[in-house]
């Protein structure tokens, strides 16, 4: 965690459906690699973090100063991937969901 | 009437004769990932729904939820009947298509001579050949707690198949017509032509329906908590967990300083020592109030001024937290 990238990026996170207390009930997968952004979106933005238009316009204006209080644009997910979860619903019969955004592909200052 | 279409079915048990595998046993990890369920074939078939997916982005029936339905088995009027709840649908899930699938024996002699190999009991051989049932469903459809037999929605004729045990047929008609008119309880009623078939027993080979449906609302914000968080983190009762920042979530009694001798104003004692901070109007802050959790770091005084200081602390501290005289008396004839 230490040699991070300062800038903008994907971090590693694998999420145990234990840990959160819904493995009970989840089939499969019992865990999965969920990623998470971190990182600073500071002006000027390099190409790798995917700056919006909006967000390099406002860090700008940030940086110029002019204009106080505007905060840096966020580092967030940009594309993520879908999941399937197989889980047991009420009646205790097996379903099978396909759950969008469960993870991330790649991070971009927004 | 519904007439049994070959249909995607799972692979039939028949396969896993031919191949010599053991047509209960799921391959993989299913049966390690489902548990003691692996032995029923809804378990079995979902997960290889799920594997599909996960291993090739395949989506079943081209949706995004598999619902499964176990049967019920019940005898009405010397009849077998097998009821299936399908209630947990949810009203945002447009029903794509939806499967029944159901085990009949085999009735190719080889196919029945594995079985009885598998069986391991001599006395199967010698039992004649099953008869050759041509099985009729009569599917009913009724809403909670009817006494009627319900709707007739549909029929389906199994003929027994050449090969393979399980069959899978398409009902997708009947279950969105019986969805359309709010009656969610669907019983399948097992009838064999001229020659009743006779109650089955409850085994494993349960008949089983898949549904196959778009849910609308899972692109909503949230949309796995609202089908997989089953208990409220918070439960009713529980109190509010601290919001101020700095609180420590430690349910420690917190001790207060006791006021020396009557209140003269609302201050607290010792309080003043405090310097107000001269940019900010004197009122408190609460995270001001309570120590932060978090000592900072102060700079090491020198060996004499920490002798000194030490007696000092000693002092402040003891103002801090005064004992009452009985306390005191004890402590000092003790």
């Amino acid at each position: 965690q230490w040699n991070e990238p300062r800038v903008c990026s994907r971090r590693y996170l694998k999420v145990d459906f234990a840990d959160i207390g819904w493995n009970e009930w989840i089939i499969s997968p019992k865990s999965f690699d969920a990623y998470y952004c971190a990182g600073a979106c500071e002006f000027p933005m390099p190409k790798i973090v995917r700056p919006s238009n909006h967000a390099t316009i406002q860090s700008i204006v940030r940086a110029v100063g002019i204009v106080p209080g505007i905060p840096e644009p966020c580092c967030v997910p940009d594309k993520m991937n879908s999941l399937g979860v197989l889980f047991l619903d009420e009646n205790q019969n097996v379903v099978l969901k396909v759950y969008p955004n469960m993870s991330v592909e790649t991070c971009a200052c927004q | 009437s519904h007439t049994a279409t070959a249909w995607p079915a799972p692979p039939s048990a028949a396969d896993g004769l031919a191949e010599g595998k053991h047509p209960q046993r799921p391959s993989g990890d299913a049966a390690a990932a489902l548990g003691p369920g692996a032995q029923d074939m809804v378990a079995v078939h979902m997960f290889r729904l799920y594997e599909k997916y996960s291993q090739r982005g395949a989506r079943p029936g081209g949706g995004n939820t598999v619902r499964s339905f176990r049967a019920r088995l019940e005898v009405v009027d010397q009849k077998a009947s097998y009821f299936f709840n399908l209630t947990s649908m949810q009203d945002s899930e447009v029903i794509l298509s939806a499967t029944f699938h159901f085990y009949s024996e085999p009735w190719w002699p080889w196919a029945r001579e594995a079985l009885c190999k598998l069986s391991k009991n001599a006395s199967c051989r010698l039992l004649p050949p099953g008869p050759l049932a041509r099985h009729h469903l009569l599917f009913h459809s009724l809403s909670q707690n009817t006494a009627s037999q319900g709707l007739l929605r549909g029929a389906i004729t199994l003929a027994p198949p050449p090969r393979g045990l399980w069959q899978a047929n398409d009902i997708s008609p009947i279950v969105k017509a019986a969805r359309r008119d709010g009656e969610l309880l669907l019983s399948a009623q097992l009838t064999a032509g001229e020659k009743e078939p006779g109650v089955p027993r409850p085994s494993p080979h349960a008949p089983y329906i898949l549904i196959y449906a778009n849910d609308l609302a899972i692109s909503e914000p949230n949309s796995v908590a609202v089908t997989l968080q089953r208990y409220d983190p918070f439960p009713a009762g529980d109190p509010e967990p601290l919001t101020a920042p700095n609180n420590s979530a430690d349910p420690r009694v917190r001790r207060a300083a006791q006021a020396s001798g009557p209140l003269q104003d609302n201050e607290l004692p010792g309080l003043d020592e405090w310097p107000a901070p001269s940019h900010r109007p004197q009122h408190y802050h609460k995270h001001e109030l309570w120590p932060s959790p978090f000592r900072a770091l102060k700079p090491r005084p020198g060996r004499k001024d920490r002798r000194r200081k030490g007696q000092d602390l000693f002092m402040a501290s003891s103002q801090v937290l005064n004992f009452d005289e009985k306390t005191m008396q004890k402590a000092r004839r003790k």
